[in-house]
């Protein structure tokens, strides 16, 4: 089954 | 900082919203408004809240702050205003706590309440702007009964737009289901559209637990704009009143 990806991948820390 | 706002309603709705999702918060406030980005502890969800300034009457806010809040703390006081109270929210330029005061437009009956604040270190991702495949608007209780029927049936649904439609689909141990929006307008009752702005088609995969919790925002604002793209995370969004917003983002399921 797919995986839950995290925001952490797409959005950048600043 | 000094922001009127004319109905304590709205605050409560939106934190009544958040609060299951994210448990502390800072909230910034700026001569903008009031603005506040915070993640799950799962790192999967993300709320980004902004109550511009023109929501509020007045507004007033010299100096940068963040309020600190426990957002059941902050709950637990909004539950002593009345919806149809005005509430003014009131802090100082070094804040130890923050001021609530509650008045009745239709008696002399005037609360004051204070919670005390707390230093926050949050992080603060930069989400980029981003140009969406598809973005589909649709009446808030449509997409929050669709997600609540999925759940039954399922942990997960696949949101596929195409040029036909909108499918959430989901599959699970006692079978599958879906259920299919085409774009619709209704004249006489537009609350009831459904609007598919399609630059090309895209499938994604979401937790459905994180949608319906969304959700709980469906009482703030008619209709919910979802946004997508191939392997972004998904913006679900409702709109208030004067530009201010309430965003929710969700990180997809990937890969096999």
């Amino acid at each position: 089954p797919p995986k839950q990806a995290t925001l952490g991948k797409f959005f950048g820390t600043p | 900082l000094e922001a009127r706002l004319e109905q304590a309603n709205l605050l409560k709705k939106v934190v009544d919203a958040i609060k299951d999702l994210v448990q502390d918060c800072n909230f910034d406030c700026n001569d903008s408004g009031i603005a506040l980005q915070a993640m799950d502890n799962s790192h999967v969800a993300l709320v980004s809240m902004m109550l511009k300034a023109e929501s509020f009457s007045p507004f007033r806010c010299d100096r940068n702050i963040a309020l600190g809040i426990n957002l059941s703390s902050l709950m637990k006081v909004l539950r002593c205003a009345q919806n149809e109270d005005i509430l003014t929210l009131k802090a100082d330029d070094a804040p130890d706590v923050v001021n609530l005061v509650f008045e009745s437009s239709e008696s002399d009956r005037l609360s004051e309440y204070d919670i005390k604040l707390m230093d926050i270190d949050q992080e603060h991702l930069g989400i980029p702007e981003t140009e969406y495949s598809a973005t589909i608007s649709m009446p808030a209780a449509e997409f929050q009964r669709i997600c609540r029927d999925l759940i039954a049936l399922s942990e997960s649904v696949a949101i596929e737009a195409t040029k036909e439609g909108v499918k959430f689909s989901c599959s699970g141990d006692i079978g599958n289901g879906a259920v299919t929006l085409r774009s619709h307008t209704n004249v006489e009752k537009p609350e009831l559209n459904v609007d598919i702005a399609l630059s090309e088609p895209v499938a994604l995969t979401f937790s459905l637990k994180y949608l319906v919790n969304f959700c709980k925002a469906s009482g703030l604002s008619g209709t919910v704009k979802l946004c997508l793209s191939s392997e972004v995370p998904l913006l679900v969004e409702y709109t208030l009143a004067s530009n201010s917003y309430l965003r929710f983002y969700l990180a997809p399921k990937i890969g096999d």
